[in-house]
């Protein structure tokens, strides 16, 4: 999603 | 994940590792902020707010608990252990950090991918990120002089910045979709900060002389 893929770095 | 974002998570890693080095090592905190310190703990503790409602996987995870625990280690360290304590620069780490919390607050108020509360931390640790460096950089200002292990510290902190852009290069044209204008523009501001502490930190390297600063 969306989401997860603007919060997957640290 | 791309060799650029691991390369910029190990120099974090490793930036830590070396601060835990030298308070451990040498039993002092010269020359380290602690309101630096605070804030990185208290950007860790609200970004990974996410820890138990999304998993994204081992690597995340293990790697949100180790700079979460880190953090709090040197935080408590500077202000409870008997011995380091004494060698905190407090006359010199006078930097006002809550007008930073209250402005990357205010910010991430205004600026949010979602109005929710989640959202609204997580862009809140993005720009206090981005300025929490700040104090430290005035601490090392002030002293003027920067004592081998602070300044592999925070080459490391400005190296895993770097990296960091180099990585959101490297998606930005490898992935579809790929936009986090947020955490890109907080990271550009990030690394600018440093680039004064790397012009320093390159011409003592080059000399090979201990670092210094100008007044």
């Amino acid at each position: 999603s969306n989401k997860e893929e603007s919060h997957d770095e640290l | 994940m791309n060799i650029f974002r691991f390369a910029g998570d190990m120099t974090h890693l490793i930036s830590i590792l070396v601060l835990l080095l030298k308070i451990y090592a040498t039993k002092s905190c010269s020359g380290i902020s602690l309101k630096t310190q605070e804030l990185y703990a208290l950007v860790f503790l609200t970004r990974y707010l996410d820890l138990f409602t999304d998993f994204i996987s081992v690597y995340n995870t293990i790697m949100k608990l180790v700079f979460i625990a880190s953090s709090l280690a040197v935080v408590c360290c500077m202000r409870m252990h008997r011995v380091v304590r004494r060698s905190y620069d407090k006359d010199l780490d006078t930097f006002r950090h809550y007008f930073l919390i209250l402005a990357s607050f205010v910010l991430a108020l205004l600026v949010n991918e979602k109005f929710t509360f989640q959202e609204i931390f997580w862009a809140f640790s993005i720009y206090l990120e981005a300025l929490a460096i700040l104090p430290q950089l005035v601490l090392l200002q002030r002293s003027g002089n920067v004592d081998n292990l602070t300044g592999q510290y925070v080459f490391f902190l400005g190296a895993y910045r770097a990296f960091y852009i180099l990585n959101w290069i490297y998606r930005y044209f490898t992935e579809q979709h790929f936009s986090r204008w947020i955490a890109c523009v907080s990271g550009l501001v990030q690394t600018v900060l440093y680039a004064d502490f790397f012009y320093y930190y390159f011409i003592s390297w080059k000399n090979n002389a201990k670092m210094q600063l100008p007044a």
